[in-house]
């Protein structure tokens, strides 16, 4: 069954996509059979990742708001077992058009169980807020996984991320977890950096992730070309950060 | 009577905030009256400007749901001729609660009207979406100022942010026009920067400010002390160019 994971943090810009499409990118190549979905009006997943927006047809709008099954949203990305459920605009109207469904909250988790037993991991990139479209993702899934810049303003919002975690486990999905903090855009010339992460873990200790993800140019570049920084340049500090991420995730969900 | 500008970009993480503060204080150490209002529900443009959280007791939420007068919900800040009305959390939920009220986009601009003699300036800082909080923002401004990062993600929603402002204009408010697009976070070693600055100016010419906004850390330093970068370190590049784009703002305005 597939292990799903929320890509979030209502900070914006702090490398949720990024982190999203790279870490999906080295699950796949590990041979982990992986679906991202993009649930953020932006589509920057599914620019990332080289979806033509003539193929977003069918897409995760449609699949919240029950116009779609979810076989018919699902899209082959030009990476050997990874797949994506494109994004589209309509999606910044609906919350108000989710609000109208019962339960609203639920919308994506009864929406993705069809394919539950096709895939390893469920990757959801989410959009920069904490709406109603984000508590679905928070809803469907296992577990967060939260990408952390090394900045005082991400810092700022991590409090009020958690106690919005907490409080969906406790109404709305009693399995939902922090997998994991990943610091990133780390710049070691860069004395905030330092402070942000020594803040970060020693408020929460184990579960920020050793792997830290470096400020590195070839990653922001990687999406101009419609390809994860892994397949861009995978030589690079930015992917090889990536790739060890990846590893520290698999270590610490055979702990599970 | 003051004239109203919205600080958007639904793309995370641009520099909205760090923008709609530093502008802010340029334009009120020129004795310029200005009142920022923080629309972001992350409250960074309150912190950044050291207002304590015990003193957000009447936010923009409030505001916006009529359960306070303006009066009561501004704030002064250690800046001279500089005003705030704080954020808090709720407005996270703000979008279920306007859309009862009539008409849901226009409670902000009506909540404004009695301080339009007291300001030369409001600044509305708003959150990385394009909701009805953002409506709101639109519906109330003369202008909207965007703040653009110099990479591929925040290029590729550039042109759905100005379809949004088109339709704003068409629908809800006919003055509403682009007052600049500002280019942030530049940074001369990337190649990357180069190619989104050119990209932009070939579309958008003289509506692209000139002055540039340089990747500069003392900027990302400066909110951890509750103090703008104009006040934390006004010779460190970022702030110069706050400064400099204040003064260009001012010639645009004379223009009209
Ligand atoms: N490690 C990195 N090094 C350099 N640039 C990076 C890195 N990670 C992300 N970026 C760039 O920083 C910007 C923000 O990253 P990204 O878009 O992934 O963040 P996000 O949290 O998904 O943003 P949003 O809140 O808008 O959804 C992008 O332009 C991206 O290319
Ligand atoms: N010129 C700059 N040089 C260096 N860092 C900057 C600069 N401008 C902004 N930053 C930093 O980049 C991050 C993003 O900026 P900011 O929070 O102002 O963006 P935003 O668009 O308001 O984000 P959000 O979408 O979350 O509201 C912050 O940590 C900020 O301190
Ligand atoms: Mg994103
Ligand atoms: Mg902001």
């Amino acid at each position: 069954l597939a292990r799903k994971l929320a890509v979030v943090n209502q900070k914006g810009g702090v490398g949720k996509t990024t982190t999203a499409i790279n870490l999906g990118t080295a699950l796949a190549a590990v041979g982990r059979k992986v679906l991202l979905v993009d649930l953020d009006a932006q589509g920057n997943a599914s620019t990332g990742l080289g979806i033509d927006r003539a193929k977003r047809d069918r897409t995760s709008y449609h699949l919240l708001v029950r116009a779609s099954t979810v076989g018919a949203t699902i899209v082959p990305s030009a990476i050997p077992n990874l797949d994506i459920i494109p994004a589209s605009v309509e999606l910044s109207g609906a919350e108000l058009e989710l609000v109208e469904l019962n339960p609203p909250q639920r919308q994506l988790d009864e929406a993705l169980r069809p394919v539950m037993r096709d895939y390893d991991f469920i990757l959801i990139d989410c959009p920069p807020s904490l709406n109603l479209v984000t508590v679905n993702a928070m809803v469907a899934a296992d577990a967060v996984l939260v990408p952390l810049q090394c900045e005082f303003f991400a810092l700022e919002g991590l409090s009020q991320l958690l106690s919005t975690v907490d409080r969906v486990r406790r109404t709305l999905n009693p399995k939902l977890e922090v997998q994991g903090i990943v610091l990133t855009m780390f710049d070691r010339r860069n004395r905030l950096s330092e402070q942000v992460a020594d803040d970060v873990r020693a408020h929460l200790g184990a579960k920020v992730y050793d792997t830290i993800i470096p400020r590195n140019v070839r990653v922001s570049e990687a999406p101009s070309h419609g390809r994860p920084a892994l397949l861009y340049d995978h030589r690079c500090a930015g992917s090889q950060a990536y790739i060890q991420l990846a590893g520290e995730m698999l270590r610490r969900e055979r702990q599970r």
